[in-house]
């Protein structure tokens, strides 16, 4: 299983439409600073459920729309699409799996699995029975890579379990 | 339940140790239970000797090395609950030359598992990809993507 | 005391714009009072706006963005009440090629004015100081110091 | 004004009696992770009398002399000096002010000036008069460069009090 691709539409500060290939080893990303790297890392962290704002450099859910520039208005909509390579759960041939978020400004977001709205326990659930086990340190944030260490010892207690 | 956890807990530490000993060329890590009397409840802590130096809890390590022990740390963590990917945003930023060639060596045999991605300034992280993917602002505040050749990098860019 | 801090603060917002503007090559920087009504006690903040994007708390720039919003505001401290040095731990570690550039160029001017001492992997930033000390361990976990030339740094470090 | 140069004796890892000169202008200091360059930073902040173990990397002062090594034993002193050529207050030659702390490992510091003991609050008004004003952020530690950024607003204010 991978991500072949993720779309970003009116998330931060992609205002266009844009579609970011991954390939199934080692992708790297590059850029100059203020660009928007981390701002793709944030796509895939929401993308997958994340509830809490601050965990995508935000103060609240609504923040990561596209807030205009110097020549473009505010846009009312924030999208991204993570399109998974996963195996079919009957056999070896790979299925696509689109899963799609969106936010509106009252901070509501929706979520579709191919096309469908779920709900997200539903999403969380198809990502557990596909074996995406996403855990919470599959993405690792900027000057957070030594979060782990500096968690309280219950909580590296609570990563153990978590892989158990 | 207990069995399980002490199951991972033996796993995750030779692990860590097994990658920090990689990652430093030799020296020691390990995860320690807190409270051995109440291995249900006890929290953990990681305690680190880097060759030649004395143990101590990862905190007092230096910065690149404390980044380094990060980095075994999580490797450990996948190598017993394997995740489809993961993301890694500068975490190469506080290392030096050598340290980032004996982290782009894990890296390669990780890539062969599961899907990594890696957001950098470095040039050699990046000669090592095998998609390289651009991230630019001509127009200011809205950012494009561009797919690159390792050698297009530097005109491209402006990095 | 109010006549003095008002004088600071203004002192200091001028300068924050200024070196913001060098180190960005434009934009807008401000720092302003929590609470006008209050001046002799309110709590301030720092707004920056970088070239063509929108005005925004300095929390929410990038992590290279806010190293140098950071390194404007430290620069425009010390034009106004100097100290006799500045010392810099990596403060150039998550900087791109250009803003490191633009960083060594501020420095190559409060050099004339205040001693600098950075620490630093990065080769542009070495390749400026005027004394290079080098920091080894050949005995693990004693350190060592040797003065070096630029130009020895890669062999005799095994940076 | 400027450091001349700076002594470390049993400090954290410079088990050896080290001295470091730096430059009046630009001096850059280099190595691989791990090898002291932080610590040389922790000496100065040190020696200018922090009080706070914190600000140090240590989790108390004795903390900050040589703990050994596999090879070496640990020491019972850590000791550093900094020289600085300050202007005299009388005129325009140059004076050498030698500024020593001394930690035992009950934690207990003495200081010296020129090799005279002195009390802390001594040495506080010493550099003060010579005009050493040593301000909250003229030294900014590994990974602390957004700490001006992360600070509360009350805390903003008393950067720009102090600086008055
Ligand atoms: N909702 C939003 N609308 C528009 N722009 C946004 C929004 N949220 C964040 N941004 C902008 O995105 C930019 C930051 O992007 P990001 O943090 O991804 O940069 P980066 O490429 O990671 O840079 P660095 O190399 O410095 O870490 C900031 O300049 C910020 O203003
Ligand atoms: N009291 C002590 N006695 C002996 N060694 C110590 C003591 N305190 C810290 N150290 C050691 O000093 C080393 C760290 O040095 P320091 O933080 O200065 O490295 P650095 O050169 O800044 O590295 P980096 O480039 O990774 O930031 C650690 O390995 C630590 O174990
Ligand atoms: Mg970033
Ligand atoms: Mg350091």
């Amino acid at each position: 299983t991978h991500i072949s691709e993720i779309v970003v539409n009116g998330f931060k500060s992609f205002a266009m439409r844009t579609a970011v290939k991954l390939h199934e080893d080692l992708t790297c990303v590059v850029g100059p600073n203020g660009c928007g790297k981390s701002n793709i890392c944030d796509a895939i962290q929401w993308v997958l459920g994340e509830q809490s704002p601050s965990h995508v450099r935000s103060q609240n859910m609504a923040e990561v729309i596209f807030a205009g520039t110097a020549k473009r208005k505010a846009y009312g909509l924030a999208e991204v699409t993570l399109v998974l390579n996963a195996p079919k759960a009957t056999g070896s041939e790979k299925e696509k799996l689109a899963i799609t978020r969106r936010v509106v400004p009252t901070g509501e977001s929706t979520y579709l699995v191919n096309d469908k709205t779920v709900r997200l326990r539903d999403l969380l659930d198809l990502l557990n029975s596909a074996g995406l086990n996403i855990s919470s340190y599959s993405i690792i944030g900027q000057g957070r890579i030594e979060s782990v260490l500096t968690m309280r010892p219950a909580e590296k207690r609570l990563l153990i379990e978590e892989s158990a | 339940a207990l069995a399980r956890f002490t199951d991972t807990f033996v796993k995750v530490n030779q692990n860590f140790q097994k990658y920090f000993q990689y990652l430093f060329g030799g020296g020691v890590a390990e995860v320690r239970m807190m409270d051995d009397a109440n291995p249900l409840e006890a929290g953990i802590e990681l305690f680190a000797q880097p060759p030649g130096k004395r143990t101590q809890h990862v905190l007092l390590l230096s910065g690149g090395e404390r980044a380094l022990a990060s980095i075994a740390f999580l490797i450990a963590l996948f190598s017993v609950s394997p995740s489809p990917f993961l993301i890694l945003d500068e975490g190469d930023a506080a290392l030096d030359d050598a340290n980032v060639e004996r982290f782009l060596e894990l890296i390669s045999r990780l890539r062969k598992e599961i899907q990594v991605i890696l957001i950098t300034h470095n040039r050699r992280t990046m000669e090592n990809a095998s998609t390289l993917i651009g991230v630019t602002m001509d127009e200011p505040g809205c950012s494009k993507v561009v797919s690159l050749n390792p050698g297009e990098v530097w005109e491209k860019m402006k990095l």
